[in-house]
């Protein structure tokens, strides 16, 4: 009898999993439409100053990277070399059109 | 394509998740391998 | 007995699945709620200083940071077409996309580490769509961690 109870729980709550799976993925959808829509239809607005990102980093370095979607960048894993300092690197590869780096020195 | 250098993390661009850039800066803060 | 125990596997890989799917629509919503916020100010900025801001003063979106300390000697090498760059660091650095740098600038309104303003949270809510506003009320309060029911 107990386990036919705990069978009997588990189909209904797999039933209400599943529609709230269902609910995510629409309101996954909206989502992401209501994002294309203000990127698409404000894209005049869609930036940020030099100085916005400036302040968010205080004292660094900063390069700004544009480039297409899908620009792949890879970063490998740093090695350390007896007697020299560690190398970092990174490596951007893109296919649709060129990439442009600014270099933001606040200071 | 698959990754273009050896041992390496690879983001694309407004396609990857953020996540996997909190991947390469954690893998950067741990230094050498 | 067999029955139960493949329909609680079932079940967990469910919950899990969900919860991922609830974590990314989070995100989004803090996008949508970021991106709009940034538009606003743009727009109010531009109305009263009534033109845009000079082009080589801005950078448009999608792009992404790389920061480093400013001792850090940083080699470039860029292809003729520029397709491909590499860059070489002395030093360690930071890759942040440009959400990242709007939570940053607060145009998040918070959310992101769950400490939202009253009103902040009335202007949160007023950015998404209205069967996502349960989820934004909810985010104010932290990251939802549960499995969040929310109306159909």
């Amino acid at each position: 009898c107990e386990l036919t109870n705990r069978l009997t729980e588990l189909k209904s709550e797999l039933e209400d999993l599943e529609q709230k799976e269902l609910i995510l993925d629409q309101q996954r959808c909206w989502i992401e439409q209501s994002i294309r829509n203000t990127t698409e239809d404000c894209s005049n607005l869609t930036y940020v100053k030099h100085e916005d990102i400036c302040n968010c980093f205080c004292g660094h370095t900063l390069l700004a990277v544009r480039a297409p979607s899908g620009t792949q960048l890879d970063v490998p894993i740093p090695k350390a070399v007896l007697n020299s300092p560690t190398k970092y690197q990174i490596y951007m590869k893109s296919i649709r059109g060129p990439i442009d780096v600014l270099l933001l020195n606040k200071h | 394509a698959g990754c273009l250098t050896p041992n390496s993390y690879t983001y694309r661009i407004n396609s990857s998740p953020s996540k996997e850039l909190s991947d390469i800066n954690r893998m950067i803060r741990q230094g050498c391998v | 007995a067999q029955e139960c125990q493949n329909l609680e596997v079932e079940r967990q890989r469910r919950l899990e699945r969900i919860k991922q799917k609830q974590s990314q629509l989070q995100e989004l919503i803090l996008q949508q709620i970021a991106f709009k916020n940034l538009v606003q100010r743009n727009r109010q900025s531009e109305q009263q200083a009534n033109r845009p801001p000079p082009p080589n003063s801005i950078i448009h979106l999608p792009f992404i940071i790389v920061n480093t300390s400013k001792k850090t000697v940083i080699d470039c090498s860029i292809s003729n077409d520029k397709f491909e760059y590499l860059f070489n660091f002395d030093s360690m650095f930071e890759i942040h996309d440009d959400i990242e740098v709007l939570k940053r600038m607060g145009m998040a309104c918070g959310l992101e580490v769950g400490k939202c303003s009253p009103e902040d949270l009335k202007v949160a809510r007023s950015l998404v769509p209205k069967a996502l506003e349960p989820y934004v009320i909810e985010m104010a309060k932290g990251p939802i961690s549960n499995v969040y029911i929310t109306g159909g």
